[in-house]
Parts: structure tokens; C-alpha cells; sequence
């Protein structure tokens, strides 16, 4: 089971469609400061279903979705698709190919599908909750996160290992 | 849950003093748990010692030294409980190039078991990847991207 | 001790905003009181828009963005209430190769006023040196030093 | 005004005789992770008067002295001078060169020296605080530091003006 694609459209700094294709084993992202390297981070915990926009980097809706500049206009939604190989049968879905998609509008209306279908934001963590990938906080390890891990309080910490179980 | 939480903490534990070892090139670490006759609550320790150096409070490491331990720790718990991708943003910003060294070995290790997306600025981790992609930010405020695979080529996209 | 925030504020607010261009080579920032009628308990806050983008809450901002801000933030306190020498710790650790030059030109600048000691890893920030300290961990868990002056004089401590 | 000298004797890891001479200008300090660099930055504050042992990355007196190795005995005391250069009579006393020291033992106990005369603790403050380095947070500028200034409440940011003033 890997994650062969990510297609974002209107994702913060993405405002065109950009289509990565990944492999197996190790894929580097690379570029200078403020290029939108994070922001594809962000992407990927957005797709998996993630509800607290602080740690999107963000306060609303509105955050995720190309701003604008003086030089083009904002846009009024933003998606992203994310397909898995699933040939391994990880995720507990009868398909080898699944694609799981988040929209969302400048009005605040998210809306949730899998492989192409509009299901509810339940579905999705139901989904991945049966894959092992629901609450693990460590699909993404962000900047200064692992850091953090060390400064928490023995208490604090233990949710790292809980949160993966 | 709770049951959940020793299982994955036995093994974690087990594999953050072998992960340690291995990113410092010696010393010691392991984790504790604060309460043991309480799973429930208990809160989770570390006791980290870097190679020729007396074992002291965490608070007293290096930055570089901070940084590693965290990573031997969230890849013993994802040894513990596997993720079929990963994502890793910069955690080896602050580490010098023999720390850099030893922190790719593990990651080819591991990228035997998981996919990871790296997001780095340092050249020996961008060697140990199979495609680069590289970010960057056009005129307009918009991220362009341009793919690399290994065999040298160059995709525009 | 009211007063002199206010002074020191009126000062800094200036030159953070010609700092932060100065860094970001464009874009804009400044900062803001939160209650400009009560200077004795106003907060401060900041404002930032680096070039080609539009302005959005200080959050959105990227890793090396956030470092460039934060110092262009306390250099300006710095130029308000000049101090005979000041130690900085890896500040430049988050920023790539163009920001990293942007920040060695005003280092070098302010260090006509100001002695600076750098601990760095950055090759740019070091060729603005003009004496350099190798600092490594001994076998007996002691730091060794050794100094290198410009005219490349090498002597071991 | 400038730092001159930087004296070390048993302060974390700088076990043996150490001495730093400085020029007007920029010196760099480099090396690998761990080997020592950030405890010179301990050494500046602490001389200066550090009283918060969490800032100086440690939890009383005895974690500023070199702690000892298996292949090192750990020492008794510590000592750590600072030698300025005071033409422009930037510390209002009426020397051309001023040193201000510190040392500390195993019992806890600190002492503090001005020109290699033993002073109290308010001594040290006072002639500081004359000179503008009393409470200024800013003559070190530690790793992470920089960042928190943008992670801080407005209110709280306030203080970073307050200090310097
Ligand atoms: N909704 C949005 N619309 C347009 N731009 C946005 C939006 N959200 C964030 N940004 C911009 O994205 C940039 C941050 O991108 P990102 O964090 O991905 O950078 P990065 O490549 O990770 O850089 P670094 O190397 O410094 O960490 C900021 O300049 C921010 O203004
Ligand atoms: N009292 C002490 N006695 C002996 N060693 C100590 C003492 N206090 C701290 N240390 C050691 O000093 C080391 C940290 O040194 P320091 O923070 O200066 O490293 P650094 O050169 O800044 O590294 P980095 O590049 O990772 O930031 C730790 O390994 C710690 O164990
Ligand atoms: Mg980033
Ligand atoms: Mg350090």
C-alpha cells in the first residue's frame, strides 16, 4: 500500500492543478523558503481529514484556498485527491486503486469523497481509522514537531503512543 | 485503547534504545514509564545519554542532539505501529553531517517497510531519494513544480 | 520604564519595516499597538507580507519566513537600544541561500556598530567572519578549540 | 565597547582551561552537533547574571560544572571571566579594561567578581543595568529564540521592548 498521487487544485500556493506522482521509497521535496513545500504537507493531513486549522497552519475554511495576489485573482474553492494503491488491501475497501478527496468553498463547506463519491467526513476517518491511519499523528512529522516530542510532559507524551495505537 | 498503549509502548521502547544507538553511532536512551502500576495514566520518560558523554537531563542536550532523540523515538513508534506512508518535514534540519549520515541509513532502512515524503534541505538526504521534486515560487504567488526521477530526468510539469 | 517602551516601540516599529525589506528583498511589514491608548499594558503586534504574495495572518507563514521576520524583528529592537556586542545562536538555520545572503549583508552592516558573535553552520554567514572558532567534542566528553583568523593563521588551543 | 576575552574553567563541557580572544567585527563559532557552541552562549548569560537555570538549559548551580565522564572525573567548581574593552567608558567605572566573573560550586554556592574583586550580585546587575545589558533579552539570541518572538502574545511580545529599554 502506497500513495501513488496527489492532486491539488486551489490548495494555498497551488493554485493551479498540480499532479505529483509518487513511487515506493523515498521522494525528496525540495526549494527555497516560502516555495509551498509545507503546504503540500498540509495537503495530505487536509485530504486525511483533519479538522484543527492551528495546525494546518490556518484559522478557517478560507485559509486553505488560493488567497490571491495583486498579479491573479483569489479562488472560490480548493481540491485535493489522494490515490492509494491498495492492492495490498490496507485499506478494507474492495478496490486495488483508491482515491480519497476533499473540496472546500470560501463559504466554509467541506465537503468529503471516496474514490470519486461524496461521502461524509465519518466515512473517511472510519476509513482510514480501519487502515491504522485515522488518528495516527504521524503521518506528517512537521517542522519543529519533532523537537516538541522531546519538551512535552511524561503525560503529554504518552498521547504519541496512544494516538498510534 | 489502553491495551493498545502497552503493546505499542513495549515495542517502541524496545526499538527507540535500538534506533538511538544507531542515529548517535553509541550511547544509550530508553524510555520509562512514570507510573507503572498505572497503564492507564501512566505518563511516558526518556533517559537519553550520547556517546562518551555522562547521562544528564534532556534539557541539557544540543539542538542536534534534541532533534535526533525525537527522531529515534517517533520512528520506534512507527516501527510499532506501521504507516504505509510518511511524510517528514525538515526533521534533519539541525543536524550536522555525521548525524545527517547516520539518519539516512535508518531511512533507507525504513523505506524498505514505508513511503516516505521528505521534505529537506540537505544534500545527503536528497541523495538517498529516488524522485526530487522541486518547489518553487513563481511571480504570481503559485508554487510551480518540477520533477527529477534518479535516471536524470527532468519532467516540467 | 513606560516612557521608554514607547520610545524604544516608535523606533523599532520604523526600522522593522525597513529591516524586513531589507531581508525579504521587498514585500512589506510593520508593527502594530494593540491598544495605542494605553501605551503602559498595549501589546504588540506584527504584520508581515513578504514579496509577491498577499498578506495574511503571521501563522500562514513558512519555516524560513517566519525566522527572517523574527529577525528582522530583533535587529530592529537591536538598532533602538544598540548593545556593545550580541551572541546569535543558529538564527539562520531555517533560511536558504538567497535569504541567507540578505542576511549576512545587513549582519555585516550592523556589525560596523555592534560585535557580533555567530554560532552557525551556514557557509555564507561564516565567510562574513572575520575570525572563526572550531569547537569539537574531545574523547573525554571535553569541548576542544581550535581558532582560525582570517589571514588563515591556524593555531590550536 | 567590546568583548575582549571569554574565560573558561569547568562551565558544562568546557572541562580544561579555556580561553576566547575576540576582535571588534563578527566572529564565527562553528562544529558538530553537541561538541559545544550553544554552552558558550550559557557561558555569556550566566557571567552576566543569569539567575533562571531553565534558560541556562539546566536545573540548579551544579549542572553549569563540567559533570564528569567515564574517562573524566566531574570537577568541584566553575569559573568563567569576561574581559571588555571599555575606552569608550560604556560600564560607568573608571577602568580602560573591565572583567566581570562568576564562579560556583558543587554546594550551590555563586560568587560574583568585578575586576577580581569579589562583589555581590547586585553589584554586577547595577553596573550592567548602567551600561544598558542589565535586562536586555537580546545580547544572546539562542536557537529557537527568534522564532518563539513571532509565536508570543501581543502582550507578551511587549515585554521583548520592555527589556530592552
Ligand atoms: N491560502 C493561501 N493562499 C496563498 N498563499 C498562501 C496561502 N496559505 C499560505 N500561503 C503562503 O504559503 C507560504 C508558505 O509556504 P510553505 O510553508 O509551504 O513554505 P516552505 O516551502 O515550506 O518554506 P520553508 O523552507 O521556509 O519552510 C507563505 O508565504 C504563505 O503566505
Ligand atoms: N555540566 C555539564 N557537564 C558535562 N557536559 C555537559 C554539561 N552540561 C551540558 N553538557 C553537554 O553539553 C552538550 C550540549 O552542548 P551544546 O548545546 O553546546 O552543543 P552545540 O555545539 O550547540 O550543538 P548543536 O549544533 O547540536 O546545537 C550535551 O551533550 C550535554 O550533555
Ligand atoms: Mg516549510
Ligand atoms: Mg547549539
Amino acid at each position: 500500500m502506497y500513495l501513488k498521487r496527489l492532486e491539488l487544485r486551489g490548495f494555498k500556493t497551488f493554485a493551479t492543478y498540480t499532479d505529483f506522482l509518487f513511487d515506493e521509497g523515498i521522494t525528496a521535496i525540495v526549494g527555497p523558503n516560502g516555495s509551498g513545500k509545507s503546504n503540500i504537507a498540509d495537503a495530505v493531513r487536509w485530504v486525511l481529514g483533519e479538522q484543527s486549522y492551528s495546525v494546518l497552519r490556518g484559522k478557517r475554511t478560507e485559509d486553505m484556498i488560493f488567497a490571491g495576489t495583486r498579479r491573479r485573482p483569489q479562488m472560490g474553492m480548493v481540491e485535493a485527491i489522494m490515490t492509494f494503491d491498495n492492492t495490498s488491501h490496507w485499506l478494507p475497501i474492495d478496490f486495488s486503486e483508491v482515491t480519497i478527496g476533499r473540496r472546500a468553498y470560501r463559504s466554509g463547506e467541506n465537503r468529503y469523497l471516496i474514490n470519486g463519491s461524496r461521502v461524509r467526513l465519518r466515512d473517511v476517518v472510519e476509513l482510514l481509522g480501519k487502515a491504522g491511519l485515522g488518528h495516527h499523528g504521524l503521518v506528517t512529522i512537521g517542522q519543529g514537531v519533532a523537537d516538541a516530542a522531546l519538551s512535552l510532559r511524561p503525560d503529554e507524551r504518552r498521547v504519541l503512543f496512544e494516538e498510534a495505537a | 485503547m489502553k491495551e493498545e498503549f502497552q503493546s505499542v509502548f513495549v515495542i517502541a521502547a524496545q526499538e527507540f534504545s535500538r534506533y538511538f544507538e544507531t542515529l548517535f553511532g553509541g550511547g544509550q536512551a530508553r524510555l520509562t514509564l512514570t507510573d507503572p502500576d498505572h497503564p492507564a495514566t501512566t505518563g511516558v520518560d526518556i533517559i537519553a545519554r550520547p556517546p562518551g558523554k555522562r547521562q544528564q537531563s534532556l534539557a541539557l542536550l544540543s539542538g542536534g542532539e534534541r532533534a535526533l532523540t525525537a527522531t529515534a523515538l517517533l520512528f520506534a513508534v512507527l516501527k510499532a505501529r506501521p504507516l504505509p506512508f510518511c511524510l517528514l518535514d525538515e526533521v534533519d534540519a539541525m543536524l550536522d553531517e555525521a548525524n545527517v549520515g547516520r539518519f539516512r541509513v535508518l531511512l533507507e532502512e525504513f523505506a524498505k517497510q514505508t513511503q516516505f515524503i521528505v521534505i529537506t534541505h540537505n544534500r545527503q538526504t536528497i541523495e538517498a531519494a529516488d524522485t526530487i521534486y522541486g518547489i518553487s515560487m513563481g511571480e504570481q504567488g503559485v508554487s510551480n513544480v518540477i520533477s527529477l526521477r534518479l535516471e536524470g530526468e527532468k519532467v516540467s510539469r
